[in-house]
């Protein structure tokens, strides 16, 4: 554990908390696609089914049940709590665009053709694009709640911090996992144009809204 | 192996 990998893991848990707060204190999901909610759903109960079969030590175990704890409580609130609130005409985005080919992808790259391995994989592929129909919710309404924006970023930095996290384990422990490190590394670049838009509007006080 | 250490993230 270094600090990049202990700061990442907890602007990710800032993260699902923000939006966990933001949909519970306002009483809706307005602005929030439940179909990015439902992908990180399926993120956290594929890589985590090792909880199962390994123990590797009281903080990973916490963290990976309070994600997907969270993570369904987030569904939940989506789909069924504050359904009258959830905006789907603007959550077109289409899962099974992204499903069915990183399922395919996942069966033909990983590190070990084994059932937990390939979900393992199928996870990081999923992770690293999970959050376009959100970006597609905003990019279509042209705007987005700046709690929605705090969220963003902190699930961008998260991944740009695993990022700096692997480049230290490279040095120090000439570790690296290339199925990892390509995953992050195209999951940071989609956040970018994001990140731009936050620094240049929302820091400076004003909501984020794209240009017509 | 890097299979197994790869686990100790989230």
């Amino acid at each position: 554990m270094n600090l990049f990998r202990l700061a990442g893991d907890v602007s990710h848990l800032l993260a699902i908390i923000i939006l966990l707060l933001k949909i519970w204190r306002t009483r809706s999901c307005a602005g929030i696609s439940g179909k990015s909610q439902i992908l990180f759903a399926l993120v956290f109960t594929t890589r985590y089914l090792d909880l199962l079969t390994t123990f590797i030590s009281f903080y990973n175990t916490t963290m990976k049940v309070i994600y997907i704890g969270c993570s369904y409580a987030t569904v939940w609130m989506i789909y069924a709590k504050f359904k009258a609130t959830y905006d789907s005409n603007h959550d077109t985005f289409r899962m099974e665009f992204l499903v069915i080919p990183i399922a395919a992808l996942s069966l033909l790259v990983n590190h070990d053709f084994a059932p937990l391995e390939i979900l393992w994989t199928f996870s990081i592929y999923l992770e690293s694009v999970a959050i376009l129909p959100q970006l597609f919710m905003v990019s279509k309404t042209g705007e987005a709640e700046t709690i929605t924006s705090h969220y963003l970023f902190a699930l961008g930095l998260y991944r740009a911090l695993y990022l700096m996290n692997w480049i230290w384990r490279f040095f120090a422990e000439g570790f690296f996992d290339l199925i990892a490190i390509v995953a992050g590394l195209v999951q940071t670049i989609l956040y970018c144009d994001f990140f731009y838009l936050y620094i240049t509007k929302v820091l400076k006080g004003k909501k984020l809204s794209l240009p017509a | 192996d890097a299979i197994h250490t790869k686990h100790d993230e989230l």
